[in-house]
């Protein structure tokens, strides 16, 4: 009946687990709740309190929201990083849709060689985008596809090549390993490859998509991320801990299944969402 | 007074008494952190720590731990007691064939999973098995079970892209009786519960085949969502066993139980790689201690 006129633990304690309902994880809830004690003075209505968190939140991810930016360099190239199912393949074809449609021409590289239909999946998403898919038999070696896949974007004067990987957990020594090859050996391939080295997350994911930022940035530079299924119910909110830790860029968020599901990254939206 | 504080921790150091609200307090606010860091829902955090105090209270501790140890001990014992409960093998003992069916958010390891289950009954339990496609939605899905099946020399329905999944099922259930296989494992497109169209679809497809086993297929990385997913899934199709891919990472798995205090779903399998023969048994102890951290 009454607005809350008076900050109350009992207020606090709410704000609290809309924080950690929406994976904020406790670093980041601890220091946030942190503030709203700091300023429970000077706070006199329950408004206010979401407010302030609202506001805290929006700053630390304005920091991170950055457009991807084709550069002058051609082709520009993008390796697509992640742990198994976050949505790689899935979503190297909506850039591939995005690029297509902004006048780009595209080159995929399908570069899991590993998984049962990889190569299949990504071949299906070329024929839907318009984009051009280079592959080798299966078990070729990652590195060796995605060598000869940006030498034939430069033959082929392509526009952008995106590199698809296998997925991997971040705790998988030999698979870091190899991810660290396939990077050095794009810089072979062409000088300042690759241009961006994208890590896709899932945003079901809990506190481990903050390791994976950690470990994934230990094994190569990442240069982005790009958040996806945010269609569902999970908020995504690990994404603001990785922000305050490691400040890496947060290009788009992945909502569906389609090519058109892509939308490029808001602090605000974001935001909103996890007080919604 | 300091005397008492002092008799306290002295009684606290020599682990005599009992324990107390007072004395497990500390406790309590550690392992809350230590639960909400390994992605237990907040709302299962708060009932377990209630529910574990309440019995722990007025327990004697014993002469070498500290309450505190004491209480952790209580937390394990309790966890491992409430995955522990309710039946981890797959109850297969129906009249043939007995139906499977995977259920799941997207890229959860359901495909996967689907193979790697056909391929332990198969060599452990020495049953005909037929795997069904019928995720008709992602491109490659039946490519990627079939090449799947190929692999491990397990007949695969030959679902097309074109198919309705309703269809598939019931043309699957037909070839699987007269072929006299023992079990199909009905593979499904990842969907969200809050898809209306995709969790009406799941429903209509469990009460076609009226399968034996509907298992919940969970990434061990899941957060707190964990809760509203898998009731969802619950109240929609009726979870019999919960399996936890991907835990040969180093997530601590917390969605476990989550996802047990929302549908008592036991787990009945755990995944950990990517390879057909990587499936275990359910081991409560171990994901208790991985959970506890
Ligand atoms: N709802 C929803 N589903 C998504 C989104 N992005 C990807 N998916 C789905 O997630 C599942 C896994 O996507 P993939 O693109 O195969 O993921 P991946 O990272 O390439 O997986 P691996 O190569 O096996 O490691 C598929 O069912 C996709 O359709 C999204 O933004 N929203
Ligand atoms: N490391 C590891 N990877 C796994 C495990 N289970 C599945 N995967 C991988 O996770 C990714 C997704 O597996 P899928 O079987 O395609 O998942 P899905 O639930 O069928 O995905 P959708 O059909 O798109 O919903 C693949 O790369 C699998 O190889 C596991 O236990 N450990
Ligand atoms: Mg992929
Ligand atoms: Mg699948």
């Amino acid at each position: 009946l009454f607005e809350a006129s008076v900050v109350t633990d009992e207020l606090v304690e709410k704000m609290e687990e809309i924080l950690y309902s929406a994976d904020l994880g406790v670093a980041t809830v601890t220091s946030l709740m942190d503030e709203v004690r700091k300023a429970r003075g000077a706070l006199t209505t329950g408004d206010s309190v979401r407010d302030l968190l609202k506001d805290q939140i929006a700053t630390i991810l304005r920091t991170v929201e950055k457009p991807l930016v084709v550069p002058a360099q051609r082709p520009m190239v993008l390796l697509m990083i992640g742990v198994n199912g976050a949505g790689k393949t899935t979503t190297i074809g909506k850039l591939a849709r995005r690029f297509i449609a902004d006048g780009h021409r595209v080159t995929l590289a399908a570069g899991d060689t590993f998984r049962a239909a990889a190569v299949e999946q990504l071949s299906a998403w070329g024929v839907r985008t318009g984009a051009e898919v280079i592959s080798e038999k299966e078990g070729a070696d990652p590195a060796a596809v995605a060598f000869n896949a940006v030498n034939s974007a430069v033959a082929g004067g392509r526009d952008i090549v995106i590199i698809d990987t296998a997925g991997r957990l971040q705790n998988r020594v030999n698979l870091m390993e190899e991810l660290r090859k396939v990077h050095r050996v794009l810089g072979k391939a062409l000088d300042g490859a690759p241009h961006e080295t994208i890590l896709v997350i899932d945003a079901n994911n809990g506190q481990n998509a903050v390791s994976q930022a950690r470990e994934f940035g230990e094994a190569v530079p990442i240069t982005g991320i790009i958040a996806t299924k945010l269609d569902g119910t999970a908020k995504g909110g690990a994404l603001v801990g990785i922000a305050r830790e490691l400040a890496i860029p947060v290009y788009f968020a992945g909502i569906g299944e389609a090519a058109d599901d892509l939308r490029p990254f808001s602090a605000e939206a974001f935001t909103e969402a996890l007080f919604s | 007074t300091l005397s008492e504080k002092l008799e306290l921790t002295f009684r606290r150091l020599r682990g005599v008494g009992k324990l107390s609200e007072d004395n497990i307090q500390e406790a309590v606010r550690e392992i809350r952190l230590s639960l909400l860091d390994a992605d237990v829902n907040y709302g299962v955090v708060k009932q377990f720590l209630e529910k574990v105090s309440a019995r722990a209270v007025g327990a004697e501790v014993t002469r070498s731990v500290t309450p505190g140890q004491q209480f952790v001990k209580v937390c394990h014992d309790e966890m491992v007691a409430l995955l522990g409960a309710g039946a981890h093998e797959l109850n297969l003992a129906v009249r043939p064939p007995a139906v499977i069916l995977m259920a799941g958010l997207q890229g959860s390891g359901k495909t996967t999973t689907a193979a790697k289950i056909g391929r332990h009954l198969k060599e452990k339990l020495r049953k005909r098995v037929l795997l069904v496609p019928a995720d008709i939605y992602r491109p490659a899905a039946i490519d990627q079970l079939k090449k799947l099946g190929e692999t491990i020399g397990i007949d695969v329905f030959d679902s097309k892209p074109g198919d309705d999944p309703l269809r598939i099922a019931e043309a699957a259930m037909k070839q699987a009786r007269d072929g006299v296989y023992d079990v199909v494992i009905v593979d499904t497109a990842g969907r969200t519960q809050v898809d209306e169209a995709m969790m009406r679809e799941i429903a209509d497809i469990r009460r076609l085949l009226d399968p034996v086993e509907v298992l919940f297929v969970a990434d061990a990385m899941t957060g707190q969502e964990a809760v509203n997913v898998s009731k969802e899934f619950h109240e929609r199709v009726g979870l019999t066993g919960v399996v936890l891919t991907k835990m040969d990472g180093d997530a601590r798995g917390g969605a476990a139980l989550s996802i047990h205090a929302v549908t008592g779903a036991p787990v009945k399998f755990v995944g950990v790689g990517e390879k057909t023969d990587q499936l275990e048994l359910f081991h409560p102890e171990r994901i208790a201690g991985r959970i506890l951290g």
